[in-house]
């Protein structure tokens, strides 16, 4: 995945099972955003795997505070990169799920 | 270590706490 600046991870082991992940976010280089964050912070949420978007909790994270809204497709392309790798990897490893 | 929740009008919660040193890239 190209390098944002903003890192996503998951914040609990993926069993492929639930819907729903914990992912855990946090700006590893500023410079890559248009407008610095005021806090440095791990920003943790949980996140449907098929009921939400990565662009909405994104500008939900906007409207927390979070980032500034230049911010906010750089934000939501980070945690769309992540989403695409996890459900790759329960493609891999149960076909015809998720 | 200070844990701040934020709770978003849709209803997500937001846990920040902070990120540790070595997780953070070489500046």
């Amino acid at each position: 995945a190209e390098d944002t600046g903003v890192r996503v991870e998951l914040a609990e082991e993926d069993n492929g099972r639930k819907s729903s992940i914990a992912l855990r976010l946090w700006v590893e280089d500023a410079k890559k955003l248009k407008v610095k964050p005021k806090d440095n912070g791990a920003i943790e949420f949980t996140f449907d795997l098929e009921k939400e978007t990565p662009e909405d909790v994104a500008q939900e994270m906007v409207e927390s505070g979070f980032f500034h809204e230049n911010d906010v497709k750089i934000v939501g392309k980070s945690i769309r990169d992540r989403v695409a790798l996890i459900q790759w990897r329960r493609e891999r490893i149960c076909p015809g799920h998720g | 270590i200070a844990v701040t929740q934020v709770v978003h009008s849709a209803g997500r919660r937001f846990i920040v706490s902070p990120v540790p040193e070595s997780r953070l890239k070489d500046q």
